[in-house]
């Protein structure tokens, strides 16, 4: 058995002053979480450390980076399957966590849901000593001019987002 | 969005996806990626899928599960995963991207989209890309 590891960094429009910051930071993350699986540890614990670089990358819209919501706010989702036992875990709409992927792997682990959203996702976190960082850390200047962009009227978002068709 | 796929040495598959969402979203708005079956799915038998893309595209035709569908009915990860876009596609207009493992070790990164960053790491390689055909 060869272990693999493959990731992304979001499908979309890719700026091409990010283009270079991206490719760097998706093979940074294929890198650790593959030298993980060199080292016998298992598949779950690969991707939540390559997902976990990534969150903490601002070069990509997850942790630290997200997109902001109409509000200008960030509001966070994840989610983590095992394949061995089909065993999930997830969370939604969260707040002022740096990385949602490991929450999501605690629900799985420590308790009986598949996915534990909002203030029950925050108020778990803190059950279970993850700690809450302050909202401005997860916010970039990138991030919060492109909310300031499509604020305007006639924006598209999500073409902003997407692009069109590749 | 950012997401991971792995097969580890003793076969076991594994996936994770995490994401802000999508931009000026409205407050409350949860797309695919918590959903199973939509922003991710592993199964031993089947492999292993993390979408990023539109997400309620994504959700409208399960994605991640329906490309193990069709990898189930004998295609392989990179036909599978372009036959799913394709789907999406043809059905509501959706532009996503995946990556994928099957439990043998067979990997692929497909994206109907502009561009997808992704990197894949096996046999102590390293592939990557940002546009088609990369």
């Amino acid at each position: 058995m060869l272990p693999v590891l493959v990731v992304h960094g979001g499908a979309g429009n890719v700026p091409r002053q990010r283009a270079e910051l991206s490719c760097a930071g998706v093979r940074e993350a294929a890198r650790a979480g593959y030298a993980l699986l060199q080292s016998g540890r298992s598949a779950m614990d690969a991707v939540v450390e390559a997902v976990t670089l990534l969150e903490n990358n601002p070069a990509f819209n997850a942790g630290c980076g997200s997109v902001l919501n109409e509000h200008g706010g960030v509001e966070m989702d994840a989610l983590v399957m095992d394949g061995r036992t089909l065993a999930s875990g997830a969370v939604s709409a969260v707040r002022r966590i740096a990385n949602p992927v490991q929450l999501a792997r605690l629900v799985m682990e420590k308790t009986q849901h598949l996915c534990l959203t909002a203030e029950g996702a925050s108020k778990f976190a803190r059950a279970v000593g993850v700690p809450e960082v302050p909202e401005e850390t997860l916010i970039t200047d990138y991030a919060r001019k492109r909310w300031q962009r499509n604020l305007q009227p006639g924006s598209n978002p999500v073409e902003c987002q997407m692009g069109k068709m590749g | 969005t950012v997401g991971a796929v792995a097969v580890d040495s003793e076969g076991n598959v594994a996936c994770a996806t995490s994401t802000g969402g999508m931009l000026n979203k409205m407050e409350g708005r949860v797309g695919d990626t918590p959903c199973v079956g939509c922003g991710g799915y592993a199964d031993n038998l089947l492999g292993a899928v993390s979408p990023t893309g539109h997400g309620e595209a994504i959700m409208k035709v399960t994605l991640s599960r329906l490309i193990l569908f069709y990898m189930e009915q004998g295609k392989t990860a990179a036909d599978a995963s372009d036959q799913a876009l394709a789907y999406m596609w043809e059905r509501v207009q959706g532009l996503a991207g995946v990556v994928v493992v099957d439990p043998r070790g067979g990997w692929a990164a497909r994206f109907n989209s502009l561009q997808m960053a992704w990197a894949a790491a096996q046999n102590g390689q390293l592939h990557y890309g940002l546009g088609k055909g990369e």
